[in-house]
């Protein structure tokens, strides 16, 4: 085992939100990226690349 | 690491030293401009192999339960927060979960179920797969699919629709969508500390297993293919679901790793608000 290295392991968080009216029913999606952007500064990651459907965006992140 | 956004729930999944729990005031803020109240959370993790390296909040399971207590409302007043064991020191999951609601109200929609992943001890060839190779010249997309297919991973669920990224000089990260669903596989393929993980969603009504007990159900194969892709020495799999057929799910992984020759070595199960019933069982190949 190496003293230290990158460590795999992940943190995976889960939140789920209620509303009276998501817009079109997008909510959260209605993020802008710099918002999302900003999130992500705050846990030290960032957007490398991204895909999304009718249903969810997936994105890729750094680290 | 990967980012998943549904009009109602947000997944983050991170590795490294990545302050994940951070994202939580930020998050909050920004939905409740968009009219959205938090009525769940669920915070999930396995063993650090580097506990030292991880900055706050994340230095001890402790630290990161307060700080998940205090960042949260108070109006998610059903809480939970469990360390499930396993006989591989390696491999323990770590559980918070918080809900605005009686346990009794399930979280997520009743069929659904996830299934978490993590593989240690790679097998070494299969490893090799996610360095990039030195001057190749190509960007971490194009690595990254190259990857995806020498691998093997492409073929785990041929339906979806893969974003895939190279990192370097090594790891890979995909997230794969296929309708309302997603796959998302992760991998540090150095020597000493190699690690991949799988995660996807599933629902009790898209397959059965035969009647003959053979490899008919998709689940199993998805799962099949996405441990041999790593060959792996040590296996946890983490189940949630809020639904009542959680001893089958996990009857199910257990039937679907045993051919691959990786041998149940501990079953837990517990239950949590939001989160319904969790089980973690841990494998051990028989080579090892």
């Amino acid at each position: 085992m190496a003293v230290s290295g990158f460590e795999g392991f992940e943190k995976r968080l889960e939140l789920h939100f209620s509303g009276d009216d998501p817009v079109f029913n997008m909510g959260l999606r209605q993020l802008p990226f710099d918002s999302l952007e900003q999130i992500l500064h705050e846990v030290q990651c960032s957007v490398v690349s991204a895909v999304g459907n009718h249903y969810f965006d997936a994105y890729v992140l750094s680290e | 690491s990967s980012l998943f956004v549904y009009p109602t729930k947000i997944i983050i999944k991170t590795c490294g030293t990545t302050q994940l729990l951070k994202s939580i005031p930020p998050l909050l803020h920004h939905a409740l401009n968009l009219g959205l109240t938090i009525s769940s959370c669920r915070y999930t993790r396995g063993n650090f192999i580097f506990p030292l390296s991880q900055p706050f909040p994340h230095t001890s399971f402790h630290e990161e339960v307060v700080y998940l207590e205090d960042s949260l409302p108070n109006h998610l007043c059903y809480r939970k927060a469990s360390v499930m064991p396993s006989n591989i020191t390696a491999h323990v999951w770590h559980v918070f979960s918080a809900c605005d609601q009686t346990p009794l109200v399930h979280f997520p929609p009743s069929d659904l179920y996830t299934v978490e992943i993590c593989m240690t001890e790679l097998d070494r060839t299969q490893a090799r797969k996610f360095f990039r190779r030195p001057g190749d010249g190509k960007t971490g997309d194009a690595a990254g699919k190259e990857m995806t297919e020498i691998a093997g991973i492409h073929k785990i669920n041929p339906n979806a629709l893969i974003c895939d990224f190279a990192f370097d000089p090594c790891g890979y990260s995909m997230n794969g969508i296929d309708g309302d669903r997603y796959s998302t596989i992760h991998v540090t393929p150095e020597d000493g500390y190699s690690y991949a993980s799988f995660e996807c969603v599933g629902s009790i009504y898209d397959d059965e297993d035969d009647e003959d007990g053979g490899d008919g159900d998709d689940f199993i194969r998805m799962l099949r293919r996405a441990v041999q892709v790593f060959r792996p020495g040590k296996v946890s799999v983490s189940v949630t679901t809020a639904t009542t057929a959680s001893h089958r799910l996990w009857a199910r992984v257990a039937g679907a790793m045993e051919p691959l020759g990786l041998k149940c070595r501990s079953c837990m199960a517990d239950e949590f608000p939001a989160a319904g019933s969790v089980v973690f069982q841990t494998f051990t190949a028989r080579r090892k």
